[in-house]
């Protein structure tokens, strides 16, 4: 553990954190995509299957559990809580997000690191969750004005996976045989894809402004 | 844990 991944696991549980918040301190759930937060379930479930199988660490056990956890927990939310259920924008978040899951599992069936049952889910849920904000990021894109709990959510999600990045420069300098090319270059594709919100999120704050991103 | 992928990282 270093403290790039140190700060990149608590930058997501922020993240999550912020995201929970939101929902129950305003009882709503506009301005967040649903399917986002299913992708980032399956994320979490295809990846930590050996979450009863292989113990690394307390800490390791316990992230995996809050974070499956805590996912499934906001799907609920504005699936089934009448409260938030009602502020869903069901005509916003049409992304078709079940072609990135085929797309994902398709691409871990050719690319993978072996081909086991485990490995090709685990490259199966990063190769997801490179893809999974695109929901969000068009929900955003389209319903204008972005409040600032939701904003900050997506924002520490993106800056959660550029933290690891640095903990995978570290790693690959510090560790003789480290390589994790799946990840690393999915986590930059990842990262990538925020780089404009992350620029307009960047702008707003400067201009002390409301967080808009262009149609 | 540690066959040669072992997934450490969350």
């Amino acid at each position: 553990m270093n403290i790039f991944r140190l700060a990149g696991d608590m930058t997501h549980l922020l993240s999550i954190l912020v995201l929970l918040l939101k929902i129950y301190a305003t009882k709503s759930c506009s301005g967040v995509s649903r399917k986002t937060q299913e992708l980032y379930a399956i994320v979490f479930l295809a990846r930590y299957l050996d979450l009863f199988t292989d113990f690394i660490s307390v800490y390791n056990t316990f992230m995996k559990i809050v974070f499956i956890a805590s996912s499934l927990a906001i799907v609920w939310c504005i699936r089934v809580h009448p409260m938030v259920k009602r502020s869903y924008d069901k005509d916003l978040d049409t992304f078709r997000h079940y072609l990135l899951v085929a797309a994902s599992f398709l691409l871990a069936l050719f690319l993978h690191e072996k081909f086991t049952f485990l490995e090709i889910f685990w490259a199966f849920s990063i190769y997801l969750e490179a893809v999974a904000i695109l929901p969000q990021l068009v929900l955003l894109q389209r319903s204008g004005n972005v409040d600032n709990l939701t904003g900050q959510y997506v924002f520490f999600l993106g800056a959660y996976r550029g933290l690891y990045i640095l903990n995978w420069i570290y790693r690959y300098l510090t560790e003789p045989r480290f390589t994790r090319w799946i990840a690393c270059v999915s986590g930059v594709v990842q990262t990538a894809l925020y780089a404009d919100f992350f620029y307009y999120y960047f702008i707003s704050w400067k201009n002390n402004s409301k967080l808009k991103l262009p149609a | 844990y540690m066959d040669d992928y072992g997934h450490d990282e969350l």
